[in-house]
């Protein structure tokens, strides 16, 4: 989740 | 996903559409400058390096293609396509584009959430895609009229980071623990390199003149 969340944007 | 941020998302489309269209239609690259083209793939390459690592969304693989492939035909039309790379303004782009590179490598070395390869590539991304639009900025005021294509270009780029840091500022107040602190200080920094030419630009669109910007 942690991952997840960090790089979701462009 | 938040509405700004999938805004922010289609403007930053909307202005690659708006160059392809500009150099496919025109086929001419005038007005627009090479370094800052390439300092773009650069951006993409070196922040997507996740693309086949880390699968987020099917939108954001798709985009991430999209945005890597779009860079690097454009690169490619200017550099290489015989008759778009005519009108390429050679003698009027001659910002050292490479000198901000370095720079921003320095930085990323320094300054980044995380000291391994991926995440200091990532730093090295966003601090160069702040800077990245120098080398066309100079190149407009240098090459004094801008068509419209090319403005409009330059206006969605800027205003694309624009809607992005109202993503932040949104996420910082609806998610517990979201802090961006590069991403949102490289955002800003970015779009107020922008602030003169949204000023000329406005001025251009209200009294229905010609966009100038001044030497």
């Amino acid at each position: 989740a942690q991952s997840k969340a960090r790089k979701d944007e462009l | 996903m938040n509405v700004f941020r999938f805004a922010g998302d289609m403007t930053h489309l909307i202005s690659i559409l708006v160059l392809l269209l500009k150099i496919y239609t025109t086929k001419s690259c005038s007005g627009i400058s090479l370094k800052t083209q390439e300092l773009y793939a650069v951006v993409f390459v070196t922040r997507y390096l996740d693309l086949v690592t880390d699968f987020i969304s099917v939108y954001n693989t798709v985009m991430k293609v999209v945005f890597i492939s779009s860079s690097l035909a454009i690169v490619w039309c200017i550099r290489r396509h015989k008759v778009v790379r005519r009108s390429y303004d050679k003698e009027l782009d001659t910002f050292r584009h490479w000198l901000l590179v370095g720079a921003c490598a320095v930085l990323a070395l320094v300054v980044h959430e995380k000291f391994s390869f991926q995440e200091v590539c990532w730093a090295f991304s966003i601090y160069l895609e702040a800077v990245a639009i120098l080398p066309q900025l100079v190149l407009l005021q240098r090459s004094g009229n801008v068509d419209n294509l090319t403005g409009q270009y330059v206006f969605f780029l800027g205003a694309y980071r624009a809607f992005y840091i109202l993503n932040w500022i949104y996420r910082y107040y609806s998610e517990q623990h979201f802090t961006r602190w590069i991403s949102c200080v490289s955002g800003i920094v970015q779009t107020a390199l922008y602030a003169d030419f949204f000023y000329y630009y406005f001025i251009s669109w209200k009294n229905n003149s010609k966009l100038q910007l001044p030497a």
